[in-house]
């Protein structure tokens, strides 16, 4: 499970950023890390089922392309950086 | 070779001339195609969202009475996309922006609100595409702000005009309404408005990479059901697809029918699920559906060897399709299929389904499917209609 | 040093279209 509830987050920081059609790389990572660096550390930790429950409330309030934000985020090794 | 449209008109509604990729805008201002005795602005966005072009979304020219543009063209069917970005213009609420567009009898928008749509779908801009038939020299195009709103008004920011070849009509009657037998007829009296355009199993194909008719074709994976996304295959690099005899090779450009996709190697798994698009349409029109096929495959050159049902939804549109097979045995060799579907009156919008499942009772070497692209175009109902309703945010 | 946090491309690929079968 996870210890974090997903359902009630604040999804406009993202929704109002990253729109289609065409979906802009740079303004839907920016805004996807945005709201989600400050539960980085539960995200990461893959015993958890987090990342996939964050990710089900981001697609379903913005309408979002299934695998938009993996397909499009790309930095370092180790993952997108935080602030 | 690429089509070369004869009539060919970007107007930058309100704003000056530009240049987008492969497109040259010109400006509307003091042009010859507006309507001498009709009042309208031209007005700047007041906000400039960065995925937006300056040209030529950041200028609009806004109506708050009965408009016309009157665009000299020769007879024919065209291509007519209007653009929207809804924000504030003049100072005016964005969400007052509902109306009417006509173009010569056909309503293309009705009541129709950008503002409200682009809440829905969470874009930020809108290009809404038709196909007209004219007849005469010149191609009207109308709006009107909703009279039934109080201080309604109108505006658009680019509209194109440019001829296109006539190869969506439907005159030789093959194309049936899926689940009867009865050939379904586009002709010169029927307008059309492009509601889906994708490339299947390829990425997303900007307007000056058509093949001449500035048509974008989308990336499928946004209409894909559940996870069920089967397999993208790219034709190998040494096979070269060549379009049958009879048919044009603008008809879609080579890399839709060069992408595909299909169900995936394991026929086990392949039994047990259908590859499913999901499309969003409006209740109580006709569709014309479009699919693109073109086996891309090395090791699929013969009949019988990747066999599948095509359902839309829910009936069976297809049985036995064999795209080798009708391919005369050939890979690399584009074919295209027809299919009219009815979406009944009820809710405002409703899912049409797309489905492929492998057909067993060919005994095919493979049991898969694959798809290349599909288009689908709303057709005008009998009052010469295609304005459905706005989507609910 | 204060840690560093990243977004692991492990808790990305939660919203990565699923392998073909």
């Amino acid at each position: 499970g996870c210890s974090e509830n997903f359902e009630f987050k604040n999804y406009t920081i993202i929704t109002s950023q990253c729109k289609g059609p065409h979906y802009p790389a740079d303004r839907c990572c920016a805004a996807f890390k945005e709201f989600a660096c400050p539960y980085a550390e539960l995200l990461n930790d893959l015993t958890n089922d987090c990342a996939s429950t964050m990710f089900s409330y981001i697609n379903l309030y913005g309408k979002y392309p299934p695998g938009l934000f993996a397909s499009e985020c790309r930095e370092g090794k180790q993952g997108l950086a935080c602030p | 070779a690429n089509y070369v449209p004869a009539d060919e008109y970007f107007l930058n509604c309100g704003g000056p001339n530009g240049e987008t990729p492969g497109q040259k805008w010109t400006s509307d201002i003091a042009s010859s195609f507006l309507q001498k005795s009709g009042s309208s602005t031209a007005a700047k966005a007041s906000t400039q969202d960065p995925s937006v072009s300056e040209v030529p979304y950041m200028t609009a020219r806004v109506f708050s009475s009965v408009f016309t543009y009157s665009i000299p063209v020769g007879p024919g069917r065209k291509f007519v996309r209007l653009y929207f970005y809804p924000v504030s213009y003049d100072n005016r609420n964005a969400s007052n922006a509902v109306f009417t567009v006509t173009a010569q009898s056909y309503t293309l928008l009705k009541n129709f609100s950008a503002f409200q749509t682009t809440q829905a779908l969470n874009y930020v801009s809108l290009v809404k595409e038709y196909s007209v038939y004219v007849e005469g020299d010149k191609l009207d195009i109308t709006f009107k702000p909703e009279s039934k709103i109080s201080n309604s008004y109108a505006f658009v920011n680019g509209i194109e005009v440019v001829s296109m070849p006539d190869i969506y009509s439907t005159t030789d009657g093959t194309t049936k309404i899926v689940g009867q037998d009865s050939p379904f007829i586009i002709d010169n009296t029927t307008a059309l408005e492009n509601v889906y355009r994708l490339n299947v199993g390829g990425n997303d194909i900007s307007p000056d990479k058509d093949t001449g008719m500035f048509r974008s074709w989308y990336d499928d994976t946004n209409y894909i059901y559940g996870a069920a996304f089967g397999v993208p295959e790219t034709a190998d690099p040494n096979l070269t697809i060549t379009y049958p005899d009879g048919m044009p090779s603008y008809v879609a450009p080579l890399d839709v029918y060069s992408t595909a996709r299909s169900m995936g190697p394991n026929a086990r798994i392949n039994l047990n699920y259908n590859l499913t698009w999901i499309l969003s349409i409006d209740s109580g029109f006709s569709y014309l559906v479009r699919l693109h096929f073109c086996e891309v495959a090395s090791n699929i050159t013969d009949i019988n060897q990747r066999v599948f049902d095509i359902f839309l939804n829910n009936q069976t549109a297809q049985e036995g399709a064999d795209v080798a097979g009708w391919a005369n045995r050939h890979n690399g060799v584009p074919v295209y299929k027809d299919y009219v579907v009815f979406a009944p009156t009820g809710d405002p919008q409703q899912d049409m389904w797309l489905a492929l499942h492998p057909n067993t009772a060919s005994k095919s070497q493979f049991y898969d499917a694959i798809l290349n692209g599909v288009e689908v175009f709303k057709v005008n109902d009998t009052t010469g209609n295609l304005g459905g309703l706005n989507p609910t945010p | 040093r204060r840690m560093r946090y990243y977004i692991s491309y492990g808790a990305l690929s939660a919203n990565r279209i699923p392998c073909p079968p």
